[in-house]
């Protein structure tokens, strides 16, 4: 699966996400990717997510809006709902995997629950700032 | 500012199996879409223009689960989907199930922009790719000699019964 979400200067909120799937699955099986509200959520009230994992898991707890409500209802901030879903809701279920985020003050999450993810970000400053296993992010200018 | 973020999946590959070229190689795809978002937003783009250039981007790198480097499924076939969202009107579109488009992630912007619905799938999504413009690739064009070994050794392994602990094969 590849994604990306984006706050931009205007302070609104986007998030895509394309072909995730598991080798040899079975035809006809669509994962999390497409599905609205599960891999991709975006609302300026709240965050833009981009899921990528086990994509069944992802569906089944409608992750990106369950972490859009943990933001709208619950208070809590964009780390808190990204480490509440990835760690606490989904890792325990068999839900293998993570998501990048974005909430409207443009803080963001780059959070998983398994060896690693292929990971990114760029803010104002323009440094790029990428990492793969569970490690520091590493500087590009 | 703006802030830009991006995945290229979970569940990457082995340590044991990473090498440094090919580390350099996962890092620089990953610049590659930063820096495509990132061209966007500093010139004062929108979000949802920065998503599409940075996971179109991604989409063509050959390393991620994507439209090009999108996996098998068991008969063999490349199966593809995609969606996008923004933010400002929870406008939507989605796609699934299709091989063809070039670029999933402009099929789905597609049927958010150009259509009353938000997912569309089948032979029907196709037509409506084509009817809208989308660039199309032949089968070839998506054939990666990674995935295909990947596949041979994912039904092997099933055909032996054994069990697979790549989570670089369970997550694309």
């Amino acid at each position: 699966t590849v994604g990306a979400v984006a706050r931009d200067r205007n302070g609104h909120l986007a998030a895509a996400t394309s072909t995730g799937g598991m080798t040899a699955k079975a035809p006809g099986r669509v994962g999390d990717s497409p599905v609205i509200g599960a891999g991709t959520w975006a609302d300026d009230e709240t965050c833009a997510v981009s899921g990528t994992g086990h994509g069944e898991i992802f569906i089944r707890y409608a992750a990106g809006h369950e972490i859009a409500s943990r933001l709208r209802y619950a208070g809590q901030n964009l780390q808190q709902a990204v480490h509440g879903v990835v760690v606490d809701v989904l890792a325990p279920v068999g839900g293998s995997g993570g998501v990048i985020a974005v909430d409207r003050s443009g803080a963001f999450s780059l959070t998983f629950n398994c060896s690693g993810m292929y990971r990114g970000v760029v803010t104002g400053d323009g440094v790029l700032r990428t990492a793969i296993y569970d490690e520091p992010l590493v500087d590009f200018r | 500012d703006f802030t830009l973020a991006v995945h290229g999946g979970a569940g990457t590959i082995l340590r044991t199996k990473m090498t440094p070229e090919r580390e350099a190689a996962y890092h620089a795809g990953l610049r590659r879409a930063l820096e495509a978002g990132r061209v966007v937003l500093a010139d004062g783009g929108t979000a949802i223009d920065a998503v599409t250039a940075a996971v179109m981007t991604l989409e063509d790198e050959p390393l991620f689960n994507a439209g090009r480097g999108a996996v098998y499924t068991s008969a063999g076939l490349q199966e593809m989907d995609a969606a996008i969202m923004d933010g400002r009107d929870r406008a939507a579109g989605a796609i699934a199930g299709i091989c063809g488009p070039r670029n999933p992630i402009l099929a789905a912007r597609a049927v958010m922009e150009k259509s009353d619905h938000v997912f569309l799938i089948g032979d029907n999504a196709l037509n409506f790719c084509r009817q809208n413009g989308i660039a199309f690739e032949d089968a070839s064009y998506f054939f990666t000699d990674q995935r295909w070994d990947a596949l041979q050794e994912t039904l092997a392994m099933r055909r032996s019964g054994g069990e697979d602990h790549d989570e670089s094969r369970k997550h694309g």
